[in-house]
């Protein structure tokens, strides 16, 4: 799990997931 | 010699086609990626920081009650909560604390038409991708899959008409054979284009947008040579700048929220062709090319999904 | 051939320097007191895991707090490996009535598991990481994923693993 500051109140976490041959890095934003 | 442009333009055209048809959605995402994705729960005017702050107009989103995926969040979005606030302007504290989950009340509130969210396999031809973008009137089209443990929906990514196109001009040599004028494919639309002058108020610029079910409106002098464009995504930096309480600022005035790295309107002419088109959608981020006589007078606009749909359906 | 007959041009009035300087020369009232947007695209810096310069038993601590509150769950941790939680996480949604059954009626695993273990970096700086280890169903029964490699593994959501580690970050901030 890859984390950034949290600012303005939101939390930003993201993880990168292999989909078939290729990379997503899937990036969430929510709210504190 | 016409005849031999015809006929080429022709088999290039069947060639892309077969291109498209033989490519997945999958085949155009790059090996490696990102996708920002935002938590419904998340208020709107935090969305409009995180899309600004990573340079993008649009992003899946979320609802992590139900643990599935809950549609696109766009311009449109913003431009409803602009016209919900213009009409109701002392429900400032709701539209300030509103939460991405409540944009559909505002669509609603507003009478405005829901975005048909078509979606697509990521396995399935990039060709069908197309045709259920251009049905649906959206210029993109999420590609969704289920995690094959627990059947959630997975967002892959989000296609757009732009991707596409720079996929066929990076990839189909055939491009180059497209030489027949723009003027003569019935691809550019003339009729009815809104336009408006630099005095026009944003907001009545904004209604232009909402009620021609466009994404740029021209603006153009007293003898209608084009100035400038007024797009649906320069309701991002309204919002930010806070000046959506002062809608009565003229169209003028309001594109001077617009950031330095604004790259320009692109024009064109009716003799233009395709070839050098797909050249420049290949090297540059274009959205759509304003089509003007010699003098610069504004004669109508040539759209990614005319481009598309000439080319999946045209000849 | 391309260039040389194509009357492709970007138009100059709608570059914004230009504009803004017409739209001054023309005095209109307001021109003057809208700045551009700057698009800072600041470069969002990631870190693995969450840091601390707590001490290592006090962040284990509110660790467990957290998971606590949240209703997760975790094995007694070895005596040897006091800094590794195994967690495991009733991921409850919303979803329709028949939540545990798919479409093709399969069940669906509804209980995550994570592993969420304590490194030090240097003196005064320690990291956590949170690692997903799988689903687990409630009724007991291994997960299917043992019969599926990593490698022939090709779909997977992020999402879950997503909104949990958001939900315990959360608590921890709030708590602390």
């Amino acid at each position: 799990l890859a984390t950034s500051s949290i600012k303005h109140n939101t939390l930003c976490v993201a993880s990168i997931v292999r989909y078939r041959q290729k990379y997503v890095t899937q990036i969430l934003y929510a709210p504190l | 010699n016409r005849e031999k442009l015809h006929v080429e333009q022709k088999l290039a055209i069947e060639s892309i086609r077969k291109f498209l048809d033989s490519k997945t959605s999958y085949d155009v995402l790059p090996v490696s990626y990102r996708l920002i994705v935002l938590d419904t729960s998340l208020m709107v005017k935090k969305s409009l920081n995180v899309l600004l702050q990573n340079n993008i107009v649009s992003a899946p989103l979320w609802d992590s009650k139900t643990s599935k995926f809950a549609g696109l969040l766009t311009s449109s979005d913003f431009i409803n909560v602009i016209q919900y606030y213009f009409s109701n302007p002392d429900k400032f504290e709701l539209v300030d604390k509103l939460q991405l989950s409540g944009l559909k009340d505002i669509e609603k509130a507003i009478g405005a038409e829901p975005l048909d969210m078509a979606s697509i396999h990521p396995s399935k031809p990039l060709f069908e991708a197309c045709l259920k973008m251009l049905n649906s009137k959206s210029r993109r089209i999420p590609l969704i899959d289920k995690d094959e443990e627990t059947h959630r929906e997975i967002v892959v990514s989000v296609l757009t008409q732009y991707r596409i196109l720079k996929f066929v001009a990076l990839n189909c040599r055939e491009t180059h054979f497209l030489k027949r004028p723009i003027g003569e494919l019935n691809i550019i639309s003339e009729q009815n284009v809104k336009k408006c002058r630099m005095t026009t108020p944003v907001i009545d610029v904004i209604q232009l947008l909402t009620q021609g079910g466009v994404s740029s409106i021209p603006i153009v002098d007293e003898e209608g040579v084009l100035i400038n464009i007024y797009e649906a995504i320069d309701v991002l930096g309204l919002i930010k700048g806070g000046i959506y309480n002062d809608l009565s600022l003229s169209v003028g005035e309001a594109l001077m929220r617009r950031s330095d790295d604004f790259e320009g309107v692109y024009t064109c002419t009716r003799n233009d062709k395709l070839s050098t088109i797909m050249d420049n959608i290949r090297k540059s981020r274009i959205h759509r090319f304003f089509v003007v006589d010699e003098n610069g007078r504004l004669v109508g606009v040539m759209t990614l999904s005319d481009i598309l749909k000439y080319i999946l359906l045209g000849e | 051939s391309n260039e040389e007959d194509s009357t492709l041009s970007i138009l100059p009035t709608s570059l914004p320097q230009i504009h803004r300087a017409n739209m001054l020369a023309q005095g209109f009232p307001a021109a003057s007191k809208i700045s551009p947007l700057v698009n800072k695209k600041s470069k969002t810096r990631w870190h693995f895991g969450i840091r601390s310069h707590s001490y290592p038993l006090d962040v284990m601590g509110e660790i467990y707090i957290a998971l606590k509150n949240l209703g997760a769950e975790w094995a007694k941790p070895s005596e040897e490996d006091l800094w590794t939680i195994r967690v495991r996480w009733r991921y409850d949604v919303l979803e329709n009535s028949n939540a545990f059954n798919s479409e093709d009626g399969k069940k669906i695993p509804d209980l995550m598991k994570m592993v969420i273990q304590l490194f030090q970096i240097e003196t005064n700086n320690y990291l956590v990481d949170f690692k997903f280890d799988g689903w687990e169903s409630n009724y007991g029964d291994m997960t299917k994923r043992s019969n599926i490699s990593e490698d022939e593994m090709s779909t997977f959501s992020a999402y879950p693993f997503l909104h949990l580690t958001a939900k315990l970050i959360m608590e921890l901030a709030v708590n602390s």
